[in-house]
């Protein structure tokens, strides 16, 4: 089974 | 003041077409540079940048940076009243609350405004690091289109696989499984036409069909699509905005329990 990933665990806020 | 003059008005109708399904509210920002966005779905699970640069514009003014909060969706119904060939024509005044679209027709007979409510945003902007890419795939966008649409018919997910033999699609459903591979091919009529891949390693990563047939709305933009992929990072989906501009996909992969 596959986690749907989320964008802010690769980029960061700046 | 900010005064934003595009001799082919369509193209920010191709835009707003290819970003209003995604991103719901977003931040308009004019600099010197150019009229760019940045924007998450709610879900946090895709990330859109559009950047139109400056030089594209007929006449570009922006006396300081700007940030135009707007429901896309509305400003995509504004947008529709304008014809392919228009002329269009974004103003606004510092410290508006409101944008002004003007609609010119190409032998300048008929002449529109409209004018749209402004709206505070919240955007958390987000750090894009340089990434060298395991894999990068340019293909025809209207191909790629009919991949994602075919797959969904079968799955939910495409699993996106690069090796030397060329990218495989692949999907999985209740009914069965599909499998799509396109080969580098140079040999063609037209260079829009091409699939060139530049593979530096093999890289297969998962991603949710909802999310690229999204992307895929963008297909009326550019003949050529560039997937970028690399293990354990969004894969970048680009299209071209003639030669002004781009709009990019960032799309996180599913990862394994």
């Amino acid at each position: 089974d596959s986690k749907q990933g989320n964008i802010l665990s690769f980029f960061k806020r700046v | 003041m900010l005064e934003l003059r595009l001799v082919q008005g369509g193209l920010l109708k191709k835009v707003l077409d290819s970003l209003k399904d995604l991103v719901n509210d977003a931040n308009f920002d004019c600099s010197a540079t150019g009229f760019s966005l940045q924007a998450m779905d709610s879900s946090h699970v895709a990330l859109v940048a559009l950047l139109l640069r400056s030089e594209g514009f007929e006449h570009y003014r922006c006396d300081r940076n700007l940030s135009l909060g707007m429901n896309l969706s509305n400003m995509a119904k504004m947008l529709k009243c304008a014809g392919n060939d228009d002329i269009v024509t974004i103003k606004a005044d510092d410290a508006a609350d409101s944008v002004t679209f003007m609609f010119e027709s190409p032998n300048q007979d008929k002449i529109a405004d409209f004018d749209m409510k402004l709206m505070d945003i919240d955007s958390e902007h987000l750090g894009i690091p340089e990434a060298e890419f395991q894999a990068i795939v340019r293909m025809p966008s209207a191909e790629f289109a009919r991949i994602c649409k075919d797959l969904s018919t079968i799955g939910d997910t495409v699993v996106i696989s690069v090796t030397k033999e060329g990218v495989k699609f692949s999907t999985r459903g209740d009914i069965g499984t599909a499998n799509i591979v396109c080969r580098h091919n140079t040999s063609v009529d037209k260079p829009e036409e091409a699939t060139i891949i530049e593979m530096e390693e093999t890289v297969s990563l998962t991603f949710a069909l909802r999310y690229m047939n999204s992307f895929t709305k963008a297909t009326p933009l550019a003949n050529q699509v560039t997937i970028s992929l690399s293990s354990d990072l969004p894969v970048v989906v680009e299209y071209k905005v003639a030669e002004m501009g781009h709009i990019r996909f960032y799309l996180a992969p599913k990862i394994e329990e």
